[in-house]
């Protein structure tokens, strides 16, 4: 028996819209820990790892650890029904093929249930080694969401390279080059607004700016991002979830032939 | 010219 409330229900939409267009079919697995998923998508570069901790949920049953494999564009598909303001409750009893998502208005005056189809899905999960990272960046989401949307509309890939003077985000393509350096920047109003850049030594890494650009639908979850970079490993994109975990992006380098 | 790397490059499968 599994039953998941969680009072905040739109942080369930915004993480299906984050992933939804990234990965076709994943396994949500239940466990003490929390609510997580770990993907590939199709083309094995990209991975992403959520975890809704259990402590986030106003009340969280799981008797035991329980995978079940959705299709994210169904899921999707059923959570647009909820309102930004209910109260969604995911549902599934023991060796059920189904798996029940109920959404209540905010003053229960409206309850509704959807039923799902689970699938069954082969997935690799795979082992993230603790990294030292070179570098970590951490600026406010909507910005680097607007660089890399920038930059798309220049080239395909973005060499991201960080040095003391800052983090520099650079592109060519057929009609030009285009760079957007970021400085530290932590005297502003909010804490939010703050761009740090915590640097061991420099790095300069490749990445293909459509996987960029798809870990920016994240950006409602989060006012801030942090970007993890270091030689010959996966970049991190991370958007934390507040009170609850997280969302990680993690996406493997081009290498110039 | 690049070459994408993969994810399983670095992750291997638990």
């Amino acid at each position: 028996m599994l039953e998941l409330r969680l009072v905040q229900g739109s942080l369930l939409k915004k993480v299906l819209e984050a992933i939804k267009d990234l990965v076709n079919d994943a396994n949500f697995d239940c466990s003490a820990t929390g609510f997580s998923l770990q993907a590939m998508d199709s083309s094995h570069v990209a991975l992403v790892a959520l975890l809704l901790r259990s402590e986030g949920f106003e009340h969280y049953r799981c008797d035991r650890n329980l995978s079940m494999g959705m299709n994210l564009n169904n899921m999707s598909k059923m959570l647009k029904c909820a309102g930004n303001d209910d109260i969604i409750t995911i549902k599934a009893d023991d060796g059920s093929d189904t798996v029940t998502f109920m959404f209540e208005s905010p003053n229960q005056d409206k309850i509704a249930d959807f039923e799902m189809k689970l699938m069954d899905i082969d997935s690799e999960h795979l082992g993230i080694p603790e990294a030292e990272y070179q570098a970590i960046v951490r600026m406010p989401s909507s910005e680097f969401a607007r660089i890399c949307k920038d930059l798309s509309s220049i080239g395909d890939t973005v060499v991201i390279s960080v040095t003391k003077e800052g983090v520099k985000f650079s592109t060519r393509g057929d009609i030009g080059t285009a760079n957007v350096v970021c400085r530290q920047n932590t005297t502003v109003d909010k804490p939010e607004e703050a761009t740090v850049i915590e640097m061991q030594e420099p790095v300069s890494l490749t990445f293909a700016l459509r996987y960029m650009n798809s870990f920016t639908k994240a950006t409602p979850l989060s006012g801030t991002v942090t970007i993890s970079l270091s030689s010959d490993l996966p970049i991190v994109v991370e958007y934390k979830i507040a009170e609850m975990g997280y969302i990680r992006f993690y996406l493997a380098p081009k290498i110039e032939d | 010219d690049s070459k994408q790397y993969t994810i399983t490059k670095f992750f291997s499968k638990i």
